[in-house]
């Protein structure tokens, strides 16, 4: 009789076994040279989830000179990626997204009482037995907040020349150049003309982009918002700037104009659900300058009007934009220099930042709130694309 | 009563900057 022997499947129990001597092809094909699109269509942070089940594997067999070489060639392999691809949007979401994924898995499966109370029983039979990775969890953190900058660098670069013709210059409403002041250069409304202006329509069509780019890389939601609270504030920063420096775009028809764009801007957010982002939040200064170019400039009532409503505004920025203000036409007159005296004494009081200009530079501290996965490991299989057949799955 | 599982073992981690250096002089020392 033909004995079969029936070898039972041992339970998967999401650990990942792999000799030494692999190390060096396990980051190759996991980090090195993994492009984002082979993954398409697989569990967001995948290669993450791979590390944390290689990492539990040698914790499990107590090997902690496996742990530390392992976690030291990974931090080495992303960073080789990002220098490499420092340019790339979507590979350097890729690698922020597995990054914060391993982080949370680190804590996750820590054993630390505070990263579990979200576990599954299951999840926490997955926890680490012998090793503390507190201070390579630390490690993780600095190198997250590295990839965060790189990725606002890459979208500042992507958005910066498209703000001041978009937000300024171009003029989408239509009739209003009926109501410019003279000498004001019109632009079309194409999304870039001839020389190089773009329309509001190409910086909304950027943020899509981004948008759709992040989370398809599965970013936490909350980094995605500091993300855009960050381009947003880029963009406020750099439109007031040019408002505080040019005289031919401080005029009532431009406040019409930026108004109009910042409501575009507002409704894009709140289509994607990013209002909570705090995005809308960092642009009341310009928000408050666009009012100011459409308010009256003649009485004290004006005058109180002005100083209760630009509460974002240094009294340096509303003076200067009264005296760069240009009337619209013969009609109408340009702002007294007792007006601005009126204005200068109601706000003595302010102890206001003295510099002019905002810093578009200015980067808003990044936070990663721990966000636990509701995946078990050991319902992750490798795909067969990644050539991991080296690893064993335990 | 049950076991108190074992304390993990804290496994102390170079800093970012140290990693680099330690990649950097492997690759040095690698022809």
């Amino acid at each position: 009789r033909q004995v079969t022997v029936q070898r039972k499947e041992k339970d998967f129990q999401g650990m990942l076994e792999y000799h030494k001597e692999d190390e060096a092809a396990l980051i190759r094909n996991l980090v090195t040279d993994l492009k984002p699109q082979m993954l398409s269509g697989t569990v967001p942070c995948l290669p993450a989830y791979i590390l944390y089940m290689c990492i539990r594997h040698a914790d499990y067999t107590n090997d902690d000179l496996k742990v530390h070489s392992l976690l030291t060639s990974t931090i080495n392999g992303i960073k080789k990626v990002l220098k490499k691809h420092n340019d790339d949007f979507e590979m350097t979401t890729f690698w922020l997204s597995n990054t914060c994924r391993l982080l949370h898995c680190l804590k996750q499966y820590s054993g630390d009482e505070g990263f579990m109370t979200q576990n599954t029983a299951k999840q926490n039979e997955h926890c680490l037995k012998n090793f503390d990775l507190t201070e390579y969890r630390q490690v993780l953190s600095d190198l997250s907040i590295q990839i965060y900058q790189q990725l606002i660098k890459i979208a500042e670069g992507l958005l910066q020349p498209m703000i001041v013709s978009a937000m300024l210059e171009n003029e989408s409403i239509q009739g209003l150049s009926g109501v410019k002041p003279t000498g004001y250069r019109k632009r079309s409304s194409s999304m870039v003309d001839g020389d190089n202006s773009y329309c509001l329509e190409a910086i909304i069509h950027q943020m899509n982009s981004f948008h759709t780019v992040m989370c398809d890389q599965g970013l936490d939601p909350e980094i995605i918002l500091q993300v855009f609270k960050q381009l947003f504030y880029m963009i406020n920063a750099v439109t007031l700037n040019n408002l505080l420096l040019r005289k031919d775009v401080c005029s009532w028809s431009t406040g019409m104009q930026l108004r109009y764009n910042i409501s575009q801007l507002e409704e894009w957010l709140r289509g994607r659900n990013l209002h909570q982002s705090g995005a809308v939040q960092t642009m009341e200064p310009l928000i408050q300058a666009a009012q100011l170019l459409q308010l009256k400039k003649k009485t004290r009532e004006d005058a109180e009007a002005i100083c209760s409503l630009c509460t974002s505004l240094s009294t340096q920025q509303i003076v200067k934009i009264l005296n760069l203000y240009t009337p619209l036409n013969e009609f109408e007159e340009r702002v007294t220099v007792s007006f601005i005296r009126t204005i200068q004494a109601q706000l003595q009081d302010r102890n206001d930042p003295q510099q002019l200009l905002l810093d578009f530079k200015h980067m808003f501290p990044v936070l990663f709130p721990f966000n636990p996965s509701s995946l078990t490991m050991d319902s992750i299989h490798i795909p067969a694309c990644l050539n991991l057949e080296f690893l064993n799955e335990v | 009563g049950t076991q108190r599982p074992r304390p993990r073992v804290l496994l102390k981690a170079p800093t970012l900057a140290e990693m680099e250096e330690m990649s950097t002089s492997e690759e040095e020392e690698s022809p």
